[in-house]
């Protein structure tokens, strides 16, 4: 939309209301993360900003264009509108973006079939002119998160949208993530830079290699290759798809001699939170006892030259597979990632120590990782309801589940991935409180884009609402597995019990599965986390000592005088009782450009009726003063004509 | 394998439903499916 006024700073305040679903609450804060990485956008807990944004669970999704200057600007997550990409997709509305297909080029790149479109809803096909929108110099994106799907608004089984390059014709209206255009665009209008929780990505295409340098002090060199002896035979960016493309860094062990160690330290990286997630691929050809150590070395005034501090030893034996590991860092100051490889083995190896594919950010690290090998070969083959299951993750709190996946969707459904999540427990298992109590579980199948700024991953969050019951039955949903599972019996032959899957069955398609990076060697990356967030069961705090501009609607949030004058007082239009003077009385929601008055709140006035009434008084006088004028000067003239007469006289025979 | 003791519940009732859809189905008759105007720009319209 075009208009500075339109513009929010870019960290923006919100208020999660109460009556948004804990799942809800859970997914907008993953949305903001997305926000922040991806973008210089960065969210706030209000605190008492004249505009904010008042996240609630309205009767679907919605949001205003741009910053309205409302003070309580409000944007609706209701039922099933707990997704990522679609929370992502209301703020971008909130942030001043309209849907893609709006554009004033529009017609140059899509056709609207105007005659499969449900009677009265064709205005949603209005295109903006260039002078109310703008395209921001972006060419027209099918890709886009904001773009309509070619089903939107149909009247019966005919796209309404069809694309004039038809491979695009199932890509619009993805709901994954930002597309490239979706983050050019949101950089251009809020002018960022670079993203608030980024640090840095390598895939080491360019000989600069990012500005990584060779570690002092060490006895060999990790060096930047297409190839290696012993493995792997190709990068992992590229998997050696493009001639003269498609290096890695590989530090090799059987060149080395035995206690050679060799550093490689990334650029100077200056770190906001305090905590990082190091991700990379990693392909170990070496012998077995050659190790990766992963340090970081740190800068303060009192080791200019900085320290190096251990972080962990990353376990794996050799394979023949670009493995993915996270590492979760906690630099404080000004600091560089190590990689230290060191040959450790006496005996010889072709091989050695491979890095690919390297991503640092100031966010927290996914907890489990789940590789489905041959994963088109298993879509393409596995039959419908029939399902695979990730291995069994404990997560911090001492829960575990598992990921059930129908790799040809469920009854009725075939060509979708389904996804579920089911919680698991052992005979023996103790410790745990059931039914269990507020965890939200991601399953996320990774795009292995290199770079984590452009990758656009499917993920969907379930929570377990510890009252919730089964339908038609008056057992707790996410009740002990032993009490409301079945026993199965795992791959090794242990047995466990499996609670009841939640999920859904329209995770992602096919086709889109097939798409970008999901399958990459042929193999999808799943990401799994469990997190507490039942402290996303308490309200969010108001403001201190800040009375709300506009209070939330929910009455949890009201900051209202609980006394029993006021229990008989209703206040109107988000007005709230107070007791002043021994009397109860309403204190009015007031905004920039309006404000409610009266005894209960009951009347409304703006700026706008201000004006009007301002004019109308002028005018009225005006008009007053013109009467009374013309009035006076007709009087006095009549006066004067009649005196004129009666002062008249004939004069006769003057020459006589 | 034995029948659980209770069902798979799917969240999104079995239906890909997208925004628009899920505001449509709310009764909903927002400027293109899920945009909120306010009275300035209402009365541009």
């Amino acid at each position: 939309i075009i208009g500075d006024e339109y513009r929010w700073p870019t960290m923006i305040p919100y208020y999660m209301e109460d009556d948004l679903e804990i799942n809800a609450k859970g997914v907008i804060l993953k949305a903001f993360e997305q926000y922040r990485l991806k973008s210089c956008i960065d969210f706030k807990p209000w605190s008492g900003e004249a505009n904010y944004i008042s996240i609630f669970k309205g009767s679907g999704c919605f949001s205003s264009v741009g910053n309205r200057h409302v003070g309580k600007q409000r944007l609706s997550i209701g039922t099933n509108c707990d997704r990522i990409a679609t929370i992502e997709h209301e703020f971008l509305h909130a942030l001043g973006f309209w849907h893609e297909q709006s554009r004033a080029d529009r017609d140059d790149y899509v056709k609207i079939m105007w005659d499969r479109i449900s009677e009265g809803k064709e205005h949603n096909f209005n295109t903006y002119d260039d002078t109310t929108s703008s395209s921001l110099g972006v060419p027209y994106d099918y890709g886009s998160m904001m773009h309509y799907s070619k089903n939107a608004f149909r009247n019966g089984t005919e796209p309404t949208i069809v694309t004039k390059i038809p491979a695009f014709s199932d890509v619009i209206g993805q709901r994954m993530e930002f597309s490239d255009s979706d983050l050019l665009k949101l950089h251009r209008l809020y002018n960022c830079t670079q993203g608030s929780t980024f640090l840095d990505s390598c895939d080491f295409e360019r000989e600069n290699i990012c500005g990584m340098v060779q570690g002092q002090g060490d006895k060999a060199d990790w060096v930047r290759v297409a190839k290696a002896a012993g493995g792997p035979d190709t990068d992992y960016s590229n998997l050696g798809k493009c001639t003269g493309s498609g290096y890695f860094m590989h530090f090799s062990t059987g060149t080395a001699n035995t206690g050679d160690t060799a550093l490689l330290e990334s650029r100077l990286l200056y770190p906001i939170r305090g905590y990082q997630c190091l991700q990379f691929f990693y392909y170990n050809s070496a012998g077995a006892s050659d190790t990766l150590k992963i340090y970081v070395r740190e800068y303060d005034k009192a080791n200019p030259n900085g320290k190096l501090r251990f972080i962990k030893t990353i376990d794996g034996s050799p394979q023949e597979l670009w493995q993915l590991h996270h590492v979760s860092l906690d630099a404080k100051t000004k600091f560089r990632v190590v990689f230290e490889g060191t040959k450790v083995g006496s005996g010889s190896s072709a091989g050695g120590l491979s890095l690919d594919d390297i991503n640092l950010s100031e966010t927290t690290c996914p907890e489990f990782i789940w590789r489905v090998k041959n994963f088109s070969h298993v879509m393409d083959n596995t039959p419908a309801n029939t399902a695979i299951y990730s291995p069994p993750f404990t997560s911090k709190e001492g829960y575990t589940f598992q990921m059930k996946l129908y790799p040809n969707g469920t009854e009725g459904y075939p060509g979708e991935l389904s996804a579920y999540a089911n919680l698991v427990a052992r005979e023996g298992d103790t410790g745990q409180k059931w039914p269990c109590p507020w965890k939200q579980m991601t399953m996320m199948l990774m795009d292995q884009n290199p770079h984590i700024q452009k990758r656009m991953s499917n993920q969907r969050s379930v929570t377990t609402d510890p009252n919730m019951k089964a339908s038609g039955s008056d057992q707790f949903f996410w009740d002990d597995p032993r009490k409301v599972g079945v026993e199965v019996t795992d791959v090794d032959g242990s047995k466990y019990f499996r609670g009841p899957g939640y999920g859904t069955a329209v995770y992602l398609t096919h086709l889109r599965a097939k798409s970008r990076d999901f399958i990459k060697g042929g193999d999808a990356i799943f990401l799994l986390t469990m997190e507490d967030v039942s402290h996303l069961t308490e309200s969010q705090p108001l403001p201190p000592s800040q009375p709300p501009s506009h209070p939330p609607t929910t009455t949890p949030h009201l900051p209202t005088a609980t006394t029993d004058m006021c229990n008989h007082v209703e206040c109107e239009n988000g007005g709230i009782c107070v007791v002043d003077e021994g009397e109860p009385t309403c204190r009015c929601m007031v905004g920039e450009d309006y404000w409610y008055y009266g005894d209960r709140c009951q009347y409304v006035g703006t700026l706008w009726d201000k004006t009007v009434l301002a004019l109308a008084s002028s005018l009225s006088v005006l008009g007053v003063m013109v009467v009374i004028t013309i009035v006076s000067v007709c009087c006095v003239r009549m006066r004067y004509k009649k005196r004129s007469k009666s002062h008249s006289m004939i004069m006769e025979n003057m020459h006589a | 394998l034995p029948t659980p003791k209770i069902l798979d519940y799917d969240v999104d009732g079995g239906r890909d439903l997208d925004i628009f859809d899920i505001n449509e189905e709310a009764g909903l008759n927002l400027v293109e499916g899920d945009i909120v105007l306010d009275k300035r720009q209402t009365r541009n319209s």
